[in-house]
């Protein structure tokens, strides 16, 4: 199908299973057509997923981590990652308003293996280069949302760590790490440290030193010894 | 180059081995 048709066919405002499929084969044209077929989806499709992932992320739902809603938001989510792996679609993720946000708010420990492939997006964004503030706009989102909330910042990814899976462990130290090591200040990287220690990661760290996971002692190790030369800096 | 696609896994993969992390 042409990318034009994918458009066409979301501005039908399916629902459920309808849209579900229609996502579904989206994420595989993205992933194996050329890059010129991605920007025809351009930043109109762009803008089409990014609005039926707030519609779906605020519509109630039961039983809310299983239902149809849920899978159509992490196919959402994947359809992004896929759109994301050009220079294109990079930008046009960059540049609209809502990208970023949406996939802040759809950080949600009751659904691990979607937040997995979220956070782990999020901490792309953070050590782009060009542009450089990316860190800023993701750590900014993160704030702005928890105050909303009324919870604390990083509560939702302490949360994540506090799940039963290994990926999710992993994934939430990636972005924290992400988040951290791109901060200039070192007061500042300090300073978030402290936060995450205070708010509960301190004794994580503990349950994370004794799994025996190569993805999870990576970023442990990169956390600590950036946090160590950080402390002898200081 | 604008054709080149694999950016977000070049992304995810310096970001799992830690290669991002490396200090200048």
């Amino acid at each position: 199908k042409s990318a034009l048709i994918y458009i066409q066919e979301l501005k039908t405002d399916p629902r459920d299973a309808q849209l579900l499929s229609c996502l579904e084969s989206l994420r595989v044209s993205l992933n194996n057509n050329p890059v010129s077929w991605v920007q025809t989806f351009g930043a109109e499709g762009l803008a089409l997923l990014l609005a039926f992932l707030k519609k779906l992320q605020d519509e109630r739902e039961e039983p809310v981590n299983a239902g149809i809603g849920v899978k159509c938001q992490h196919e959402i989510i994947r359809c992004l990652k896929a759109f994301m792996n050009n220079k294109h679609g990079l930008k046009d993720m960059l540049t609209s308003e809502e990208g970023i946000p949406l996939l802040v708010r759809s950080i949600n420990p009751k659904v691990p293996h979607m937040m997995v492939d979220v956070v782990k997006l999020l901490s792309a964004i953070c050590i782009l280069e060009h542009p450089g503030n990316t860190h800023e706009r993701v750590l900014e989102c993160i704030t702005e949302q928890a105050e909303e909330q009324e919870i604390e910042r990083f509560q939702p990814l302490l949360s994540g760590m506090s799940k039963n899976s290994i990926t999710l462990k992993a994934g939430c130290m990636q972005l924290i790490n992400a988040l951290i090591s791109r901060v200039e200040e070192l007061d500042f990287r300090i300073h978030l440290r402290s936060e995450l220690m205070r708010l509960g990661l301190k004794d994580m760290l503990k349950e994370v030193r004794s799994i025996e996971n190569e993805e999870l002692k990576v970023q442990l190790q990169v956390f600590e010894e950036q946090a160590d030369e950080d402390s002898e800096d200081l | 180059d604008d054709d080149e696609t694999g950016i977000m896994d070049g992304l995810l993969e310096a970001l799992q081995s830690g290669a991002a992390f490396k200090r200048k």
